[in-house]
């Protein structure tokens, strides 16, 4: 590693001045807030994002000509980004790149983020070809974490961690070993219960029923999918599911288990068993305002921080202290990016304002909000809760085809960047 | 004068990210010696086969995406 420079404080402000467009901007906001938590992982930096103001390091997004940047950008490919030595805090990034995230295709944000921040933070060029401070962009990789070379730089300019905690949950134990299951009837979307509701990577809405997935959008329901066609190792029957686009983690629950994956890979070393919260979760979602992992078990919830150490002795908590309105043990929950919230039970869900009360109006029907379910008629109805032959035979198709290990589930499920809602 | 556009790009590279060194006095002019000692610095930073020639492997290397902030790689600091 070479060292360039060091700030002469460890509690640095940062701002975000604007945002890529070929990413959501809670994906893009996400990526960067990550960039910053790699580095703040192994030292006592500490990071506070501001909204306005002055602030020590400003990221932003700019073209070939800026009238605030002496190094213009060249288009696509070649240069991505580059940044100021401290104390000086501009990171700049090529808005004409395809900034990706959770995808080989393009530049990955949230990587180059992090390089870009190495060097607002005083690190130069390794001469490591694998470090993240290598100058050239090795690529995506879906399992990105610091080379020693990097953790040794950024430590020799401001230390080690202390105390030292290791980048995962305080919640869990010991690793167990995954455990088969029976495959069950396909569910039918339009009756029964969900077991867990989960607003994915890419914005997708995925709900699940039994061995069951599908993806539910504002227009219609995706095709049922096994989960462990698209999640490897997952069983069905899940207790609860949660993705938090502050880690890219996606979290499933079932019994007294916890899987982890990045998208659809499973984390070396999961699952895991739950050691200091309830097994048996009803339902969990991530909460955008305070960037916390809510867990539902009967009538109480922990709340839970990904990133820090949290002292479950206070959990858990009565839910109607924090959540008016709700109904008791509910069967799955979710929230949106604008911060609302929804509990499911039976075939009624709930939606929660940003005070987590519920609206006015509900409950209302799972099926025919969610999934776009019809009053049947006999053309489109065999009988009670069997789907219509087309829908089926596309279901059973598409079912079929996707435990063929050739095939991407990102492709199967029209998560490449090129797919839209 | 006599270099292809893709030497000129190579010129440009080791030029732009700190491999090559414009002199504060006399022409700027790059003598062979001082473009192969730029060229093998490159190479070993990029873990490439050491030639101090711009073979097929050093041009493909060059025209990888990249940071924008030179690099500090020369023979001493290599050493």
């Amino acid at each position: 590693y070479l060292l360039l420079g060091r700030w002469g404080k460890k509690h640095l402000t940062f701002r975000i001045l604007n945002l890529p467009s070929t990413l959501p901007s809670h994906v893009a906001r996400a990526a960067l807030l990550q960039a910053f938590q790699y580095w703040s992982n192994v030292t006592p930096l500490t990071f506070q994002e501001v909204k306005t103001g002055w602030a020590d390091i400003r990221l932003s997004f700019h073209g070939r000509q800026s009238l605030y940047c002496s190094n213009t950008f060249d288009g696509p490919g070649r240069v991505l980004a580059h940044a100021d030595i401290p104390e000086l805090g501009s990171v700049h990034f090529d808005e004409d790149e395809l900034w990706t995230e959770g995808t080989y295709r393009g530049v990955n944000l949230r990587i180059i983020a992090a390089h870009e921040l190495g060097h607002a933070l005083g690190l130069g060029h390794s001469r490591y070809t694998k470090a993240l401070m290598a100058p050239v962009y090795a690529g995506y990789h879906p399992y990105f974490k610091l080379h020693p070379d990097d953790v040794a730089g950024i430590q020799a300019l401001y230390g080690k961690k202390i105390p030292e905690t290791r980048d995962e949950e305080e919640m869990e134990l010991s690793t167990v070993s995954p455990v088969p299951t029976e495959p069950s009837p396909m569910p039918d979307p339009c009756s029964g219960e969900l077991d867990a509701m989960m607003l994915g990577p890419g914005g997708k809405t995925y709900a699940f029923k039994g061995d069951y997935v599908w993806t539910v959008t504002n227009s219609g329901r995706g095709p049922l999918f096994r989960i462990s066609a698209l999640w490897e190792g997952l069983p069905g029957n899940l207790d609860a599911a949660v993705y938090s686009p502050r880690t890219q983690r996606i979290y499933f629950f079932k019994g007294d288990k916890v899987w982890r994956y990045i998208n659809f890979k499973m984390v070396p070393g999961f699952p895991r068993k739950l050691n200091r919260i309830a097994p048996n979760l009803d339902a969990a979602f991530y909460w955008p305002f305070n960037k916390k992992v809510f867990l539902l078990k009967g009538l109480g919830y922990w709340q839970w921080d990904e990133l820090a150490p949290v002292d479950f002795s206070r959990y858990p908590q009565p839910i109607s202290s924090l959540f008016t309105g709700v109904p008791p043990q509910p069967s799955a929950a979710v929230s949106r990016h604008d911060g609302r919230v929804y509990f499911f039970k039976g075939k009624k869900y709930w939606r929660l304002n940003r005070q987590l009360r519920v609206e006015k109006g509900y409950p209302r029907s799972i099926a025919h909000d969610w999934m776009h379910c019809h009053p049947q008629t006999p053309d489109a109805t065999l009988s009670s809760g069997v789907t219509t032959g087309s829908v089926m035979k596309r279901t059973l198709t598409t079912t079929l085809s996707v435990t063929d290990p050739t095939l991407n589930a990102d492709t199967v499920l029209g998560l490449t960047p090129s797919a839209t809602d | 004068q006599a270099l292809v556009p893709a030497e000129e790009a190579a010129l440009e590279y080791l030029f732009q990210y700190g491999y090559l060194q414009k002199p504060l006095e006399g022409p700027h002019v790059f003598s062979p010696e001082d473009i192969m000692e730029a060229l093998r610095a490159f190479q070993q930073a990029s873990e490439l086969p050491v030639s101090g020639w711009l073979d097929d492997a050093t041009r493909a290397r060059m025209r990888q995406p990249r940071c924008g902030l030179a690099d500090p790689f020369n023979q001493k600091s290599l050493k």
